[in-house]
């Protein structure tokens, strides 16, 4: 099963249980899931359950070497879509892409397109 | 003999009157001690801003643009102290190859804070200095202390 | 001695830095 990876994140979030959920505060960090993808179309959902006043989250799809201590699409090895107006954001640079951003209740789809070969 | 909080608390009331910044020969700026010191005694916090090691690039590259110095001292992996807009006179503390002091990271009640001692007794106007801890890079940085035991580069 | 610093804020003991929503980010749309 695909779950939220226990060594591959920031050790300042926390994981639950069942390891389908996570809880960050105080600063961008990241988590990477348990299994990746290499080629062909793939798709993942999420749902956001909580989400306090100020503050936001940064999801995506990111390679083995993103950067932990930063959000997601700091660096060029990771794509993410931000909760605050939408943005999305690759090595540190945001872009318009969704009107009015997302937030508790939402159900999130994300999709990566990569080429079959190579 | 106290216990280190103690101590703590009663330096946060003497540490202003037990050092100040002057001219110094080893690196423009640096610190001496306005009264004699005992060996062991706790000089100065290296106070300034608690900070994630993550933003310390940045920052770095933002000082150098605008070519301000930059005071930094790593706690532990994940933390670092930036002194250099927010601290106190312990940023001026100049590094020597023979200090006669030496920083240390102590818990205060489940704070880590980076605490100078005096490696010595320590008479009144003597620079500051201890052996600092460089991160391993490639240019060397000459070393200026001075001392008979220089060992000539920083890093 | 602070004015070696311009804008330089003297402190007696560490502040928490915190952190910018933005903190990360070289351009925001």
């Amino acid at each position: 099963a695909v779950l939220l990876a226990l060594h591959d994140r920031a050790p300042q979030l926390r994981t639950a249980d069942d390891r389908l959920a996570v809880t960050g505060d105080k600063g961008y960090c990241l988590i990477r899931a348990t299994h990746g993808v290499s080629r062909g179309v793939w798709y993942w959902e999420c749902t956001i359950d909580e989400q306090p006043e100020g503050s936001h989250t940064r999801i995506g799809w990111c390679q083995q070497l993103a950067n932990l201590q930063a959000p997601l699409g700091y660096d060029k090895f990771g794509y993410s879509w931000r909760s605050r107006k939408g943005t999305v954001f690759h090595e540190s640079r945001g872009k318009h892409y969704f009107e009015g951003g997302f937030g508790e209740g939402d159900v999130l789809g994300i999709m990566i397109d990569l080429p079959e070969k190579n | 003999e106290l216990p280190m909080a103690m101590r703590y608390r009663h330096l946060r009331e003497t540490a202003r009157e037990a050092v100040g910044v002057f001219r110094s020969s080893i690196h423009g700026r640096g610190l001496f001690c306005k009264r004699d010191i005992d060996a062991g005694e706790m000089v100065i916090e290296y106070a300034g801003q608690v900070i994630r090691s993550s933003l310390c690039d940045m920052r770095e590259k933002d000082y150098e643009s605008k070519g301000i110095g930059c005071y930094m001292f790593r706690i532990d992996d994940d933390t670092v102290i930036d002194a250099t807009m927010h601290g106190n006179a312990a940023r001026f503390i100049n590094h020597s190859c023979d200090p006669n002091c030496y920083s240390r990271v102590v818990d205060i009640l489940g704070k880590k804070h980076i605490i100078i001692f005096a490696l010595r007794r320590i008479l009144c106007g003597e620079e500051l200095t201890y052996d600092y801890k460089f991160p391993i890079e490639e240019d060397k940085i000459p070393c200026t202390c001075g001392t008979r035991r220089c060992r000539k580069y920083l890093n | 001695w602070s004015a070696f610093a311009p804008d330089f804020k003297e402190l007696d003991e560490n502040v928490e830095y915190e952190e910018r929503e933005s903190e990360f980010d070289q351009s925001d749309e």
